[in-house]
């Protein structure tokens, strides 16, 4: 029942954006972080046919099906994670990269994220000093259910508050940063483990950069939810 | 015959130089006067680490010592008391490819550190700077009809390496952070300095063969209701038509429960 096909015209020399309409589950195998449960991925795989030619292109992902949400808590000023309604204590653990040379394999992947849930983390926090970490990054994180609190290109000590103070205003290109961070979150949204994007370590970035990235990354209407007086949960759409 | 329609990671065979070492242009070298690899590569010419670093080429072909063990990172030179050009280098490939009418080809770089001219069979292109970025060239019409194919890449450091000062600190002297790139090269209180920054072609190298219309960057959300027994998937995608006529599409999607072993239950 999961495979649906649909009829599109594409102009000659152009791109559209196209959204497909909602596919619907009925309790769905739920993606959970490490030691909460099964970390339960679909493959997702999406193709084009064109008229005359045959299949023109084709991607997939391994997706899973779940809500994070982080709301700061007002008595401790700590951030709340929750995974599918569920509150979790994280066990979170530090992430610059994993190699200085940056010899980045599927394999050193593998090892060092399994590594992290064989220690029973259920977080990694990726430092804004070191990488927007990479796909394959992503993919054992998805695997092995650790979520990502995945930090932009900004840091305390180099960005304003560091000996000496230096680059107050952040990067000399803001343009270069929010596109570079725009792809960025193209190349990682699909991930299940992505749980939080932060601006940067022990520092805001500056107050362009921040604005554009919380009206980018602010979520859709259609996934803000809100309690009514008795305490009902309701869709703003 | 048609090449199949799909991706290609390009990782093996590059060969690296140091720019300062080559007197040759990009259009040259992707041209007349292409570096052999058989069968061994000409000095200055060695094997290199693609997707991988500047450093990551060195320490492959033992011209550095490996900077993990002892004081040996002491004795790399720096970027900021050799220069940037030191660390400029070439990467250089071929790949076969002859696509068919009809179809198109793409050259896809998920990442690059810092910046770096593109040459392919003569044809320059000059790829804006950003280490965090992914830069896709449509090569489709500068493919050599006989399917052999000469990739030359020159990559830059960052604009602003910064110097280390003596006693070290985090970031060095904080140069790095006004480019838009990783932070810790210059040195932090728990690593040394990396001394050619990261600059490389850092991440991969894919070719990509796609018919008139191609899938770009698909968004999948879900959502859910009655306490996660009805979820919905949404998905939202930019299709490209590169040809000049309209296309008439099927698009489908498909989606399979996890993989139980071999089984896969759609």
């Amino acid at each position: 029942e999961h495979l649906q096909s649909y009829a599109i015209t594409v102009p000659p020399q152009s791109d559209i954006e196209y959204t497909i309409p909602s596919l619907f589950f009925y309790k769905p195998n739920l993606w959970w972080p490490n030691g909460m449960g099964k970390q339960s991925l679909y493959n997702v795989e999406i193709s084009v046919d064109v008229k005359g030619f045959g299949e023109s292109d084709s991607w997939s992902h391994y997706f899973g099906f779940r809500k994070i949400e982080s709301t700061i808590d007002d008595s401790t000023g700590g951030r709340i994670f929750k995974v599918n309604g569920e509150p979790i204590f994280i066990r979170g653990g530090n992430w610059i990269l994993s190699d200085g040379l940056l010899r980045l394999t599927k394999k050193r992947y593998m090892t060092d994220i399994k590594f992290h849930a064989d220690m029973n983390f259920n977080m990694l926090r990726c430092w804004g000093g070191g990488l927007a970490e990479r796909p394959d990054f992503y993919h054992f994180c998805d695997v092995y259910g650790l979520m990502v609190w995945q930090e932009f290109w900004i840091t305390g000590d180099v960005d304003g508050r560091g000996d000496p103070i230096s680059n107050l205003n952040g990067p000399l290109d803001h343009d270069l940063f929010l596109l570079c961070a725009r792809d960025t979150v193209k190349l990682l949204r699909n991930h299940a483990s992505l749980a939080l994007w932060v601006g940067g370590n022990e520092q805001v970035p500056p107050v362009d950069i921040n604005k554009a990235l919380k009206n980018d990354l602010k979520l859709h209407p259609m996934f803000v939810s809100y309690q009514t007086s008795k305490n009902e949960e309701r869709y703003l759409s | 015959m048609a090449v199949a329609v799909g991706k290609r990671v390009l990782d093996t065979g590059w060969l690296a130089a140091r720019s300062t070492e080559v007197a040759l242009t990009g259009v040259q070298l992707t041209t007349t006067h292409p570096p052999a690899a058989d069968p061994a590569p000409p000095a200055p010419w060695m094997s290199a680490a693609v997707p991988g670093t500047v450093l990551g080429t060195l320490l492959k072909n033992n011209l550095i010592p490996d900077p993990f063990y002892g004081l040996n990172n002491q004795a790399i030179v720096d970027i900021a008391d050799a220069g940037r050009d030191y660390y400029t280098f070439w990467f250089f490939t071929t790949f076969q490819c002859a696509p068919s009418a009809n179809q198109h080809v793409t050259l896809n770089f998920r990442g690059i550190n810092y910046s770096a001219e593109v040459y392919l069979n003569g044809h320059e292109e000059v790829l804006p700077k950003g280490m965090f970025r992914r830069h896709t060239i449509d090569i489709t019409d500068i493919l050599h009809p006989d399917g052999n194919n000469q990739l030359a890449v020159l990559v830059h450091p960052p604009d602003h390496p910064g110097k280390i000062p003596p006693q070290g600190g985090q970031g060095g002297d904080h140069e790095i952070g006004k480019d838009v790139a990783t932070q810790y090269v210059e040195g932090w209180d728990w690593m040394c300095p990396i001394r050619d920054r990261n600059t490389g072609i850092w991440d991969e190298v894919l070719i990509s063969i796609s018919g008139p219309v191609n899938i770009i960057d698909p968004h999948l959300v879900s959502t859910f209701h009655d306490d996660f027994k009805r979820s919905y998937l949404h998905c939202t995608l930019q299709l490209e038509n590169k040809s000049s006529w309209i296309a008439d599409c099927t698009l489908k999607i498909q989606v399979s429960t996890e993989l139980e072993g071999n089984v896969c239950l759609v």
